[in-house]
This record gives structure tokens, C-alpha cells and sequence, in this order.
């Protein structure tokens, strides 16, 4: 059984919370935060990734009108890794891409998908680091702390469009949480992360959780 | 009398002319930001005034008769014309208009299949709109215990300098700047909608989380489900990758 909680973030597995701005690249986010992850238990060292590399060279994804994880760790390895946010900065829009292998300072050797019981994807996150997951964000527009529990017709798993990233679990008040970071700045929210109840299923948070393979 | 039947003893039907200020400025602000070719219509509206303040509270029931959508740039799937029917609450104060609410939901001619199961997701549908379906004057508790400022009666004396004083605020923390007066006014319109609907999914909310003001309070949900939010990630999954071990398989 998984440890009662965990957080990445007390480990330096997860860097800043980011901004996407105007601009729907949160997949673009949940993917790096989670390669960051990856590099981090791998290689030990933690690196801000860039997120302009996939909105410009991923030519599979959409850039500011959306994407897919899946498509995201593709794009890596056929792009042959990652640069870091210094060298390749955001700027939230779509740009000519600019990668350079040479600067890769990141790679990957595969991606998976991981199991839909939240018990295992806890046991998953603890032993193995940050998940990418997407969700319905019902209510986020408005979410300001505490742990979001909507009624599940509200937040159907149905009806998933944005993506983010596990970085721990635990109970606040006997209240199981999944502690999630955002892309929307850390003036939203709690300094940017988002707490959804653990166990329920809510709002789709079990239904695409993936991560990248780093050997 | 209880609060609530003073509160509708004050309500009254309004005559169809008194209610045309209130509903062409509801239909005003529902269609803004849209091309001539692409905006409602207003098809029938009934309603009620309360003495609100200075002013009246228009709660207005109206059809918008949308138009049909065959240009793929603005309507991905072509849309056939559609009637939607919506439910309004429009403060008139001193000669001022604000639209305190708006919930639009298409108008269901259809009769389901008796005893036909329910996939979640049509279930689901169906409680949402249930749960946000056009607000009508005999107000459930729930939405009464939550909504303080639009149910006290009457309304506070200053309601709307309330919600300016509020909305100020909110546009000095987050550092706003609209370009013209219309705009501050139309965007201080969609914040005190949005007041609205963050009390709505407070109340319905099971955990602890607080729902209320934060820096996309000034953005309609349209706007920002455009620009924030991925639709893309519920129209498929993408690339098939393969499913990881569990831990407890290690």
C-alpha cells in the first residue's frame, strides 16, 4: 500500500508553478513538469524544461488551441529531447520552431499509460514521481483553496480540457486530496496548485494518467 | 408572511412594454462581441419586477431565436436555428442597466424514451441542467441560502454600487485596464454574473474548497474556456501507449 501522502515538492522534484497566459498549451506544461520529474529521480538534477519547444515543433499537437500528452512525449523523442525554458523561453504563442538538438539537455526513451484506480496511481506517484493527468475543470475559473469536490454530473469525466500535474497526495481533515500543479500562474489558487478529492474519481482526474520513461 | 412570500408578495407580473427596456439590453449583452449575421433574436418574453433599491429587479423569462451556422470558421459541426430559452435578471436602477444574471439552455422539444437507460453522461446532462436550469422566481432554498445579495428584499438600498465598489477592487488587484467606458460597464456586467455562478458551485460543492473571485472573474465562461482550457483532450487520446505496472507488480 502507498504511504499515506507524499509531495514531490518537499523532495525538489518539481519546479516553480509556470504561467501559460493567454493560451491553451496546459498540456504543453503537464507534459514538462513531468519529464522534469522523470530527469529529476533519474539524473538528479532538476531542470525547468521548455514549453515553447513543444507549442513551435510539435507539428501533431496545436499549440495554443490545444494538445495531447501522448502526442507531446512522441514529439520528444522524434525532436530528440528537450531544451531548457532559459534556453528555448516561453512566450505563449506559436512561433517557428527553433529547437536544437545540440541544446537538448533532456531526453526520453518512452511514454506510458497508467492505471485508472487512484490507489495505484498513488502508489505509482510515490515510488516514481509526478504524474501528467487531465481533467474536467469545472468550477476552476472561480477555485480559490481548500479541496474541490463537485458534484460529478458538474465535472463529468466525460467532459476533460486541461491538463495538469500530480506532484503529491495526502488528508487534509480527514479530506482525501490529490495536490496538483497548475499552469495559470500563482495568483490563482493555492500559489498556483489546485486540490481535488483523492478516491472518487473526480471530475476525470484517473482517466489519462501518463508519464514519460526516462532509462 | 415567511421572507420568501413577502418577497414574491412585492413581485409582481410586469406588462409586456415595461419589460422591453430590460429584455432588449439582456439580448444586447447576449449578443455582444458577435457579427450582425450571427446574433439572437428576441422571440417572446414574459417576466416580474421587484422593487429593488432605487430601482426595479426585472426577472425575465425569454426565447432568443439563434441563428442557423453553416461557416465552418465560426461553428466547427453546422448548426441548424436553434430557440434557446433563458431566464435574465436585470437591475434598472436610475435609469442604469446591469445584468445580474443569465442561463440560456436550448429549449428541449424532444421527449426521451420512457424507461430508456440513462448513460451517466445523459444523466449527468440532464441533473446540470436541472441544477442551472433558467432561474425562476419561486427560488429553491439552496439557491436562496447562496445567493444573499440578489434575495434580500428588498435588495440592499445601493446594490449596484456594491458590486462596483467590489468589481473596483478586483480590477486594481488584478491590475485591469478595459479601453471604453461600454467595455468597463459590460465587463463589471459579466463579473456580477460570474459572482453568481461561483456562489452556485459553492453550494454544490462536497469538499472544502472556497469558489469567489479570482483574476479570470471578468471573463464569461465562453472566453475563458477559449482561451484557457483544451477541448481537444476529450475528443481523443492520441497516440496509443502502453499501459505501465503497477508498483505492487515490481
Amino acid at each position: 500500500a502507498p504511504p499515506p501522502e507524499w509531495d514531490w515538492r518537499s523532495k525538489g522534484a518539481v519546479t516553480k508553478v509556470k504561467d501559460q497566459g493567454m493560451c491553451g498549451s496546459c498540456w504543453a506544461f503537464s507534459v514538462t513538469g513531468n519529464v522534469e520529474g522523470q530527469w529529476f529521480l533519474k539524473e538528479g538534477t532538476l531542470l525547468s524544461l521548455s514549453e515553447q519547444e513543444l507549442l513551435d515543433c510539435d507539428k501533431v499537437d496545436k499549440a495554443c488551441l490545444g494538445g495531447l500528452p501522448s502526442n507531446a512525449y512522441s514529439a520528444i523523442m522524434t525532436l530528440g529531447g528537450l531544451e531548457t525554458e532559459d534556453d528555448y523561453s516561453y512566450q505563449g504563442h506559436l512561433q517557428a520552431c527553433s529547437f536544437s538538438a545540440k541544446k537538448a539537455r533532456v531526453y526520453i526513451n518512452d511514454s506510458m499509460e497508467l492505471s485508472q484506480n487512484e490507489q495505484k496511481l498513488a502508489a505509482w506517484l510515490a515510488k516514481k514521481g509526478p504524474i501528467s493527468v487531465a481533467i474536467n475543470a469545472f468550477g476552476m475559473q472561480f477555485y480559490r483553496h481548500g479541496i474541490s469536490h463537485p458534484l460529478r454530473p458538474l465535472c463529468s469525466p466525460w467532459l476533460i480540457d486541461h491538463a495538469v500535474l500530480l506532484v503529491g497526495y495526502g488528508n487534509r481533515s480527514g479530506i482525501p486530496f490529490w495536490a496538483i500543479k497548475n499552469s495559470w500562474g500563482t495568483d490563482w489558487g493555492e500559489e498556483g496548485y489546485y486540490y481535488l478529492h483523492r478516491g472518487s474519481g473526480a471530475c476525470g482526474v484517473n482517466t489519462m494518467a501518463s508519464s514519460a520513461v526516462v532509462n | 408572511a415567511p421572507p420568501r412570500q413577502a418577497a414574491d408578495a412585492q413581485a409582481r407580473e410586469a406588462a409586456y412594454p415595461e419589460l422591453l427596456g430590460p429584455a432588449r439590453f439582456a439580448l444586447e449583452m447576449y449578443n455582444r462581441g458577435r457579427a450582425a449575421g450571427r446574433r439572437a433574436a428576441l422571440g417572446a418574453v414574459r417576466g416580474r419586477v421587484r422593487r429593488a433599491g432605487h430601482g426595479s429587479l426585472f426577472s425575465l423569462k425569454a426565447t432568443l431565436e439563434e441563428p442557423p451556422c453553416n461557416d465552418p470558421t465560426v461553428c466547427q459541426l453546422p448548426v441548424s436555428k436553434k430557440t434557446l430559452l433563458c431566464s435574465f435578471e436585470v437591475l434598472d436602477e436610475l435609469g442604469k442597466h446591469m445584468l445580474l444574471r443569465r442561463d440560456c439552455g436550448p429549449v428541449d422539444t424532444k421527449v426521451t424514451g420512457a424507461g430508456k437507460p440513462k448513460s451517466d453522461f445523459t444523466r449527468g446532462s440532464a441533473l446540470i441542467s436541472s441544477l442551472f436550469q433558467p432561474y425562476s422566481d419561486d427560488r429553491n432554498e439552496t439557491l436562496s441560502s447562496v445567493l444573499p445579495l440578489l434575495n434580500k428584499d428588498p435588495l440592499p438600498q445601493d446594490f449596484s454600487v456594491k458590486m462596483a465598489s467590489v468589481f473596483k477592487e478586483f480590477v486594481t488587484t488584478y491590475n485591469r485596464t478595459y479601453e471604453t467606458k461600454e467595455e468597463a460597464e459590460w465587463r463589471m456586467s459579466v463579473f456580477s454574473n460570474n459572482m453568481v455562478r461561483a456562489q452556485k458551485i459553492q453550494a454544490l460543492d462536497r469538499g472544502t474548497a472556497q469558489y469567489g473571485i479570482t483574476k479570470f472573474s471578468d471573463l464569461t465562461e465562453e472566453e475563458f474556456r477559449t482561451i484557457y482550457l483544451n477541448p481537444l483532450l476529450r475528443e481523443n487520446r492520441g497516440k496509443k501507449m502502453r499501459l505501465a505496472k503497477s508498483i505492487s507488480d515490481h
